[in-house]
């Protein structure tokens, strides 16, 4: 079975795909 | 019949910070098994299986293509089951306990919520649906 996921919030996109949303 | 997974190619090295997740390298290729709202989604890559941000992949075919629902303007009412504080500029700062609207749900998992005047990115897994208990 699946474990859970991680309990803390995944990190924020890196750099180059904030760029990229802009 | 067979299950076919949807294959992502990871855009940037990641390493695993928790025991469930697992370290990845640019351009690996993965398949993703469960997509979680909160951002986090598990996938294999060869012989490991694990939890990778999903901001670090993009979809194998059209990787153009934004796969985010549209933004909803009017918002959406949920309510903050913990505090966050704000770590970069985009981001907003709530305590528990606080209704606000979601107006972008992000793959990512960093929501787009508005409280007043004010908007930024929040975790959706701080977010529950407001009227429902955390």
């Amino acid at each position: 079975s699946i474990k859970q996921p991680p309990q803390n919030p995944p990190p924020r996109p890196p750099a180059e795909m904030r760029r990229k949303r802009v | 019949g067979p299950i076919i997974l949807d294959t992502y190619r990871v855009i940037a090295d990641y390493s695993k910070t928790s025991k469930h997740e697992i370290t990845l390298r640019t351009d690996d290729l993965v398949e993703i098994v469960e997509k979680n709202q909160n951002g986090w989604w598990f996938c294999q890559c060869e012989n490991k299986r694990g939890w990778i941000p999903a901001s670090y992949l993009e979809p194998l075919d059209g990787p153009e293509e934004s796969e985010d629902a549209d933004p909803n303007y009017e918002g959406e009412l949920y309510t903050t089951c913990t505090a966050y504080k704000a770590e970069q500029d985009d981001e907003i700062s709530l305590e528990p306990g606080q209704t606000i609207e979601v107006i972008h749900k992000l793959l990512d998992g960093w929501w787009v919520v508005r409280k007043g005047d004010e908007t930024g990115h929040f975790p959706s897994m701080f977010l529950q649906k407001a009227g429902k208990e955390c």
